[in-house]
């Protein structure tokens, strides 16, 4: 979960 | 997405857009480094290598090839176009001191050992230590043009709004990454002593120098 969510910032 | 990352991200944009138009319109790098240039056009590279396999949103694309895009072209400016008003003299930070330990590091904190995530990994240590040429540089020079400490300034508000974007996303999303929240704070602290000097110096129309 914390991985896929990390990718979405710059 | 919330406020904090937003306005982070815009000012971030206007950051590097504004150091291009400085170098563009001065047809000038002097007082630049080159060398925090080098390392910042790194960090994208190696942090959006999933530009075009992992698609978030339109807006994510974008931002991640104009920053790509920015950074080859201030990199272009200096050592190309204008090399010739390149301070090399005054850009003698070693990036070989910041680039083999940043990269011994994300081999060894990283949260998956695979070759994307060390990258990426790679790019958040390099980002929070990639200034350091540039502010060497003030240090050695003794000062700044405004529109360099303009750039200095949004670019350093960039990550800080950044780690309000953690805390908000902490308490509302229960979500954090502690590589990204421990190198941004670093990187943030980095410029505390030049927002001292902005905020007391150029924002009542002085020059930035630094006491000698």
């Amino acid at each position: 979960e914390i991985q896929q969510k990390k990718k979405d910032e710059l | 997405m919330n406020i904090f990352r937003l306005v982070g991200d815009l000012s971030h944009l206007l950051a590097i857009l504004l150091l291009l138009w400085k170098i563009w319109k001065t047809r000038s790098c002097a007082g630049v480094s080159g060398k925090s240039q080098i390392m910042f056009g790194l960090v994208y590279i190696t942090r959006y290598l999933d530009l075009f396999t992992n698609f978030i949103s339109i807006y994510n694309t974008t931002m991640k090839a104009i920053f790509i895009a920015v950074a080859i072209a201030t990199i272009y400016l200096i050592y190309f176009k204008f090399k010739a008003t390149y301070d090399s003299n005054h850009d003698t930070f070693r990036m070989e001191f910041l680039i083999v330990p940043v990269g011994g590091l994300a081999f060894l904190v990283n949260h998956d050992f695979t070759a994307l995530e060390i990258l990426w990994t790679f790019s958040i240590y390099l980002e929070s230590v990639a200034i350091l040429p540039q502010l060497f540089m003030i240090s050695k020079t003794g000062e700044a043009e405004t529109i360099t400490s303009h750039y200095l300034f949004a670019l350093g508000s960039y990550r800080a709004l950044y780690i309000v974007n953690w805390v908000y996303r902490y308490y509302f999303e229960g979500f954090f990454d502690l590589i990204a929240i421990v190198a941004g704070c670093v990187q943030t602290i980095l410029y505390c002593d030049f927002f001292y000097l902005y905020v007391t110096k150029v924002m009542h129309g002085k020059k930035l120098s630094l006491p000698a």
